[in-house]
């Protein structure tokens, strides 16, 4: 078996592309974005801007650990909160020209990598999915 | 490289054992419930009886859809519904003694599997991170 093939394989072939992906925008409040996260049925999706600049990852367990009180969950919270506020800043990013050993490597410690271009304009997420059902076909060999 | 030798190891080297598992019970109530998820940060975890067996798996997202009205997400119907009614009973599950080239092929599908003993008492869960972490040792030798 030679890794090479397919460590040194472009992403763009296994990503999810930005049309199929659910996202938030940067200025929505945490009611309307836990919504958009429960009709889904993602845990985290990216956040953008009107410009489709990505900004973020918004989470399932980021929103609600924003209104946990000393009680109970403070649902009422969510319509004062905004995506800005919760979000995870903090995110790997992949360029789309990279290759799958990259990220494989962030995969490790990531459900999903954001991919954009190099105007910083999303164009997909990599997800760990498709990397093990690549990998999975690859050991079959 | 040798894949047999990846796929044939077993999974029990690449558990996350019970006692670091975070779980509730089948009895308890979803307000509970998402109290645990939301302090663990984990966004779906087994669903145990005071035996150790296991009975499926609870998520964020299936206890937000349970209580998904028309207008909003009506939090006060929490405390009134179980974990018995929300979870998922539709599984996967790996014994102890299975292969790596099993788990990973549930892996595709499934972000963990939980792993039972003969007994169908819960021995602890095999994650994406622990495989994808053996996968990129093995394919960076
Ligand atoms: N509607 C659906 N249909 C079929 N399978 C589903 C599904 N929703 C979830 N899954 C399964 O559950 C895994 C975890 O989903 P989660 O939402 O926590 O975590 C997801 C989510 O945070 C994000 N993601 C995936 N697809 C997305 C999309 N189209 N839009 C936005 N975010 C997405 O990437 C993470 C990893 O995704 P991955 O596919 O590796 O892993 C997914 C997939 O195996
Ligand atoms: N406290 C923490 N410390 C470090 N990294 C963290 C973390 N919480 C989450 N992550 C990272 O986020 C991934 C997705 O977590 P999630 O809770 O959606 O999905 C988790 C969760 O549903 C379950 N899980 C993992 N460890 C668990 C545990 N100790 N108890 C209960 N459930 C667990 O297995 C899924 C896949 O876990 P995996 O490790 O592959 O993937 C994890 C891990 O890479």
């Amino acid at each position: 078996l030679d890794s090479s093939e397919i460590l040194d394989s472009e992403i763009r072939g296994l990503l999810i592309p930005s049309e199929r992906v659910a996202h938030v925008q940067i200025s929505n409040n945490l009611e309307h974005a836990l919504l958009v996260l429960t009709k889904t049925g993602y845990t985290a999706i990216p956040v953008l801007d009107p410009q489709y600049k990505l900004h973020g990852l918004l989470s399932t367990p980021a929103v609600l650990d924003s209104i946990l009180g000393l009680q109970r969950i403070e649902f009422e919270q969510l319509e004062n909160k905004k995506v800005l506020e919760v979000m995870n800043k903090e995110i790997p990013r992949l360029q789309i020209t990279e290759k799958l050993k990259r990220g494989l490597e962030l995969l490790i410690d990531h459900p999903f990598v954001c991919v954009e271009n190099e105007e910083g304009i999303f164009e997909g997420i990599l997800t760990r999915r498709a990397v093990l059902k690549k990998l999975n076909q690859y050991i079959h060999q």
